[in-house]
């Protein structure tokens, strides 16, 4: 069975789709059959493979309001083992559509259980709120990784969102977990992202991750290119970073 | 009468509440009577004033559910001649209930326009979606400023954003302007943000900002002390930079 991980914050900015895109790659590279869903409806998780706007392929539009198989509209990127499925809501009345289907909180879920063990790891990018794309992807998730930047918005942001997660977990989906916090665009020498970090490691013991992605142009740079950031410069810092971010979370060494 | 602005972008993270906070004690500390609304149920730009989640306060929420006045629901800033209209929208229900009133576009509009002549400036921070909220805000504004980070994903944003705007100057509010685009976090050195900037003055001549706001750690830090960078650290060149902005505004140099 796939392990399905949703990247979520409500807070903007924080390094989602990066982690998304980066960390889809490494967990492919280290062979691991692996399946990114872009449920945000910028679409800068399909653009950093090189997919555009006008593009006019097949996604999560069809997945969600005409329950099309996985299978039938993800292709295949740059990188073997790694299949995607683009973000194709380009108009506020589609976005309308996919809320009233994504209402029903089993679709994606579904869609997901139909791939059977085709992928080891399913990552799901999210928008950058709390809205009805951010809650189905946390109903079909196993786990939630939560992108921090050390700054003080971002600290703030928590309480709102570990509250969805406990409503999550009542409600819609009793088992999900905290897969882990991921400090990205860290500066060792900022003071607040020292008292950000360490807040958090006492907040939440042993679901802080040990990889830290440090800020670094790569990552930035990479997405002008439609490629992650190891297949831009392999030897950047973020390149390397999430590929030990994978291989901590293919250990599973954090936490359990 | 006064000048609404809306401070606007579906990208997340691209500076829109730290030029919301910043702007907003610019206009007041060049004596323009000034009133900011936290329209993003994160509350950034409230906790950035000092207010907590916890605070009982009325705001937001009673504008769109109970067309209580402006008057009623803002309170003084620490800086003279600037109210604040808190964001108090801490649960998904209260988020529907004020995305069933905000459908009827004119509630803002009609909140601002009985404040008469009371402010010079109206900023409007809104939240990282294209959704009620948002559409909300454009409805009631003369304006709409744009911060951009010099970044690729935030460069693809923009066709989905200027559709909406063009939607909303036809159906809604044929009268809403582009005040300009404003870099944030802006790093000359780097080629991708040179790039990003001259592809934007080509592709809208005469609506970027002259000002640019650097990347600078008072910016970051402020919000962890609830006031603006100017309090925090007046010799800032974050600071600094918001104080051009606002007289760039006040003088009108960029467009007409
Ligand atoms: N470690 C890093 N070093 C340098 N730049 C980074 C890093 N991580 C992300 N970025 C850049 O910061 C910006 C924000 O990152 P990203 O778009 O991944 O965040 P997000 O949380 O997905 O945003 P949104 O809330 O809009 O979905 C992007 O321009 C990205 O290229
Ligand atoms: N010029 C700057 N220099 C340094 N840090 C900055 C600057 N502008 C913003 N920041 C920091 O970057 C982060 C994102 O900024 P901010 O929260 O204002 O963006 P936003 O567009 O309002 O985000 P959201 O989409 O979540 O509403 C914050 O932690 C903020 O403190
Ligand atoms: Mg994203
Ligand atoms: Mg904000």
């Amino acid at each position: 069975m796939s392990k399905v991980i949703a990247i979520a914050s409500q807070k903007g900015g924080v390094g989602k789709t990066t982690t998304a895109v980066n960390l889809s790659a490494s967990f492919a590279l280290a062979e691991k059959p692996t399946l990114l869903i872009d449920l945000d409806p910028q679409g800068c998780a399909s653009v950093a493979y090189g997919i555009t706007t006008d593009d006019s392929r097949r996604g999560v539009y069809e997945l969600f309001t005409q329950r099309v198989p996985v299978s039938d509209i993800s292709f295949k990127a740059t990188i073997p083992m790694l299949d995607i499925v683009p973000c194709n809501i380009w108009s506020n009345t589609a976005e309308e559509q996919i809320i009233q289907s994504s209402k029903n909180r089993t679709v994606l879920a579904r869609a997901l259980e139909e791939t059977g063990g085709a992928y080891d790891f399913v990552l799901l990018d999210c928008p950058p709120t709390l809205s009805h794309l951010t809650v189905a992807a946390l109903a079909a998730a196993d786990s939630v990784l939560i992108p921090v930047q050390g700054e003080f918005y971002s600290l703030k942001a928590f309480d709102a969102f570990m509250k969805l997660i406990r409503t999550i977990q009542i409600g819609i989906n009793p088992s999900i977990d905290i897969e882990g916090f991921l400090f990205t665009m860290y500066n060792p020498r900022l003071r607040l992202s020292q008292r950000v970090r360490t807040e958090l490691e006492e907040k939440f013991p042993n679901r802080v991750f040990k990889t830290v992605i440090p800020r670094n142009i790569t990552l930035a740079e990479a997405p002008a290119y439609g490629v992650p950031a190891i297949l831009y410069n392999a030897n950047s810092k973020g390149a390397q970073a999430y590929l030990d971010l994978a291989h901590e979370i293919i250990k599973g060494e954090r936490t359990r």
